[in-house]
């Protein structure tokens, strides 16, 4: 394998935002990308990313390998790279080292990590693919901010999709909270349009604590897409570069 | 609503 990311920063933001729910994992390398899917340890989480080839120049994968690698061990060496630096990931055939190369475009800097490799026997989950009741696209800081605010009141949250807009709701022991979006298309910034997409009305809740975690993404796209249907775990999507993505995926509560 | 079923009771094996 041989990866080189125009800005090391990319990775950093993806590993510093997934760290918390998910610890070891495998970073499924093939030629058409490197891929990473694994569960939090309640299993009521799951982190899928797609860093498509494209997203790196140049890339090189002769082998399918699949690195084995704590993402507190690789933090802290990514903790290392300048945001501006240069990455290039290397791995051999059968690894136990995958190296990491950090140069600066600004200067002669170079600099060489290795990161031991660990074997991870992780359970691969399929997710088929799923025409959602309900696609809201919305700016991902109003969505980090929403589940902030929300979180201070209660323990869950209701998402609610119907042609009037999503309402996300909550109560707890001091009272109730509510906020609702309606689609909105802003010409002079784009980027706060709020897209509403329903073929049917869907209401799930959802635990605050897991949209909080994956709000961590936020500084990774500024769209964010929550996709809903009635009894399937919602999917929250952050779309990256040359169609990569990190996408989260939680299930719904149930009744008693 | 209370409890969350595994991903697993969703999504299955590949």
């Amino acid at each position: 394998l041989e990866a080189r990311l125009e800005q090391a920063n990319l990775l950093k933001k993806v590993v510093d935002a997934i760290k918390d729910l998910v610890q070891d994992c495998n970073f499924d390398c093939n030629d058409s990308g490197i891929a990473l899917q694994a569960m939090d340890n309640s299993h009521v989480a799951l982190v899928s990313m797609m860093l498509k080839a494209e997203s790196f120049s140049p890339f090189r994968c002769d082998r399918n390998i699949a690195l084995g690698i704590n993402l507190s061990s690789l933090m802290k060496v990514l903790r290392c790279a300048q945001n501006e630096d240069i990455l290039t990931l290397k791995a051999d055939d059968a690894p136990d080292v995958v190296n990491l190369v950090f140069e600066s475009s600004e200067s002669d800097r170079l600099s060489e990590y290795d990161i031991k490799l660990m074997d991870i026997d992780q359970e691969h989950l399929g997710i088929p693919e799923t025409e959602y009741s309900a696609t809201i696209s919305m700016p991902a800081a109003e969505f980090q901010r929403i589940c902030r605010d929300l979180i201070a009141l209660s323990e869950s949250v209701a998402i609610e999709a119907t042609k009037e807009g999503v309402k996300f709701s909550c109560s707890g022991d001091i009272g109730n909270g509510a906020v609702t979006l309606r689609s909105h298309t802003n010409v002079e910034k784009p980027e706060l349009n709020v897209d509403i997409a329903l073929s049917e009305p869907v209401a799930l809740t959802f635990s605050l604590k897991y949209l909080v975690n994956f709000c961590k993404a936020s500084g990774l796209s500024g769209t964010v897409k929550l996709c809903l249907s009635s009894e399937v775990p919602l999917l929250v999507e952050y779309t990256l570069a040359s169609n990569s993505y990190l996408r989260f995926y939680l299930a719904p509560k149930i009744g008693d | 609503p209370t409890g969350q079923r595994s991903l697993a009771t969703y999504f299955g094996n590949p």
